[in-house]
């Protein structure tokens, strides 16, 4: 119930107008809201139980190793029930698999949409989705570890209260399935990294500052 | 962590 609580307002688009390129504008746009969406990730991750009392180390370990899988999960929530196959990003940013493709994001696409078509399946209830993105980040796998201990009371902390809703609820299935889903999440976020980090080289695509500095910790 | 200062001073910050 906290974690609903402090779940942020989902951001809108701004739609870039630098450019007549309607492909590139639509990379400009998907790359300020995810820069946005960054910034209040990182006062997001503050508020789980747990996460301010581990070392500033591990804090900064943690978002640069987890940040994208908790975007994505955010992505592909939104995306759950929408008429159609498109992902949505922001209520005003939804892009299908033509405009994804043209945005140089066919895998990014491909990867974000077998993620949403199994969360699909899942039929999530917003508790698991705010406890999952709170996993995902806990989960990261972030090396090293400055405290192992602490990080571990902390995924411990959320494993118990996704395990204490499931049994509340008597689906004593779920908290297995809900973690069996976090390797798909993985190299989903991973697809997503090289797919962003690709158009910055290759293709010259300006990022924000806070963006590139996380994936540039992620390269 | 002088590459990633801007994810540190967001951490930082209290507010």
């Amino acid at each position: 119930s906290h974690l609903l609580l402090t779940e942020p307002t989902p951001l809108a688009a701004n739609q870039d107008d630098s450019t007549n390129d309607s492909s590139l504008r639509t990379l400009l746009t998907l790359c300020d809201l995810l820069n946005r969406e960054l910034l209040v990730l990182i006062g997001w991750a503050k508020q789980i139980p747990g996460f301010s009392g581990l070392s500033l180390v591990d804090q900064m370990s943690l978002l640069q190793s987890g940040w994208m899988e908790a975007l994505l999960v955010g992505v592909a929530w939104r995306s759950q029930g929408v008429a159609g196959e498109g992902l949505v990003f922001a209520g005003n940013l939804r892009l299908d698999e033509g405009q994804c493709r043209a945005a140089g994001l066919a895998d990014l696409y491909e990867a974000l949409h077998h993620l949403t078509a199994k969360y699909q399946v899942m039929n999530l209830s917003p508790e698991e989705v705010v406890t999952l993105k709170a996993m995902a980040l806990a989960n990261s796998d972030a090396d090293p570890v400055d405290c192992l201990e602490s990080v571990q009371r902390f995924q411990d902390g959320l494993h118990e209260a996704l395990q204490e809703y499931e049994s509340s609820r008597r689906e004593q299935h779920r908290t297995g399935r809900l973690l069996m889903s976090l390797p798909l999440l993985r190299q989903t976020a991973d697809r997503a990294v090289k797919a962003l980090l690709r158009l910055h080289h290759h293709r010259h695509v300006p990022l924000h500052k806070l963006l590139l500095e996380m994936l540039d910790a992620k390269a | 962590k002088e590459k990633h200062k801007i994810l540190h001073r967001l951490l930082q910050n209290s507010t």
